[in-house]
């Protein structure tokens, strides 16, 4: 017995070093890796897609269930003496700016009140040019640019892309097509689909030769410009502009981790995960935003839609094709919301 | 976490001989950002 004792003296000690040392190495690795990625982006390199092992492996992970068992962890509710200590050490590891917290810290009970923070009145001013669109988030710009042509494709990364219509889904307003010689100009007209009405989107893609010289009208492109946030920005979402949001769409999908390194090796990442999609116009035509969950962030609320339920613990392993739809006001003018306004926020787990 | 924008917006073209610059992105990839700040006019 005694040997078999001494055994499992050492059992425990020794399985807590194992874990130590493999967690160090895959820090020292993780260290080594963002290394390269920033001495790339030096060089100018822009990061290519390049899948590996460990994003195929990613799938068999129930990202779900560690999400939401994150959300409960963050939701534990800290003792008031030790929350300044605990959100500065956050704010530290996560580059946030504490200053900019409406609250004293002691009023966050828990990480998860912390990190859905309002900012202090003034810390973001809205640009008021009529003209402008202006970030809905904190954040770094991760693409921008024109769709053109067909298929419509966004670029999740240099070698990779997804369409727009996969990103919203098939029954978006938003028709991308090109259009045929005979269409005549109404045909382009947008005017917003509600049920009843007898009009709907057609945006076209059609190649500059084919749309009519003589119209009148601007010319209309579409633009896309994709946003990360880091778990250490401010996570609330507002309006980019004055619009009338006309339904919701959720994806309940997965939830992939959404880190620079996810989304250089995680193929079709943005149209997998849990998203919901606010769409509506504005007056330049039709607008549209995605909020994309992560593994850690994988919840997205909507003050115009308090009741919405994401990151279920009954969502479909598969992510299902059709997404849960909602018509704001059917038949009227949808959600009125001014440039600057909130409109969603994110929350852990 | 991500957030997308799609957007319809009105591209330069030429108009009886003139050049119409129109929308045009103000920020670039790489760029940081915060709500309120124009990232295209």
């Amino acid at each position: 017995g005694g040997g078999a004792g001494s055994g499992n003296k050492f059992l425990v000690p020794g399985a807590t070093v194992a874990t130590m040392l493999m967690l160090g190495i895959l820090h020292a690795r993780r260290l080594y890796d963002d290394k390269k990625v920033e001495d790339r982006k030096e060089k100018g390199i822009e990061p290519e897609f390049s899948p590996d092992v460990k994003a195929s492996f990613m799938k068999l992970l129930p990202l779900r269930s560690m999400s939401r068992f994150w959300g409960h962890l963050m939701e534990m509710q800290i003792p008031v003496f030790l929350r300044p200590t605990v959100y500065k050490a956050w704010a530290r590891a996560f580059h946030s700016d504490l200053e900019e917290a409406a609250l004293p810290l002691e009023n966050y009970a828990s990480l998860q009140e912390f990190f859905v923070r309002k900012l202090k009145e003034g810390s973001r001013p809205i640009d008021t040019d009529p003209n402008c669109l202006v970030s809905p988030v904190d954040g770094k710009i991760l693409q921008i640019g024109e769709i053109r042509g067909p298929g419509a494709l966004i670029d999740q990364v240099k070698g990779f892309s997804y369409s727009v219509s996969s990103l919203l889904g098939t029954n978006s307003n938003l028709h991308i097509n090109d259009l045929e010689e005979e269409k005549s100009e109404e045909d382009l007209s947008g005017v917003v689909d509600v049920p009843g009405a007898k009009s709907w989107w057609c945006v076209s893609l059609a190649s500059p030769k084919r749309q009519n010289p003589m119209s009148m009208r601007p010319k209309r492109g579409i633009f896309y410009c994709v946003i990360y946030l880091k778990p250490g920005d401010y996570h609330r979402v507002h309006s980019p502009v004055d619009w009338n949001i006309l339904r919701r769409r959720h994806f309940s999908g997965r939830l992939f981790p959404q880190n620079e390194r996810a989304v250089q090796t995680i193929r079709n990442l943005y149209i997998e995960n849990e998203r919901v999609v606010l769409e509506g116009e504005w007056k330049e035509g039709f607008i549209a935003l995605a909020a994309i969950g992560a593994t850690n962030i994988g919840s997205i609320r909507l003050f115009i839609e308090p009741e919405i339920q994401t990151n279920k613990p009954t969502a479909k392993l598969v992510p299902s094709e059709r997404p849960d739809e909602r018509m704001y006001e059917p038949g009227g003018t949808g959600v009125v919301v001014k440039k600057g306004e909130e409109v969603a926020a994110f929350y852990m787990g | 976490s991500t957030v997308v924008l799609v957007f319809q917006a009105p591209v330069s073209e030429m108009r009886n001989g003139q050049a119409i610059s129109n929308f045009e992105f103000s920020v670039r990839n790489g760029d940081k950002v915060k709500v309120g700040e124009a990232i295209g006019r």
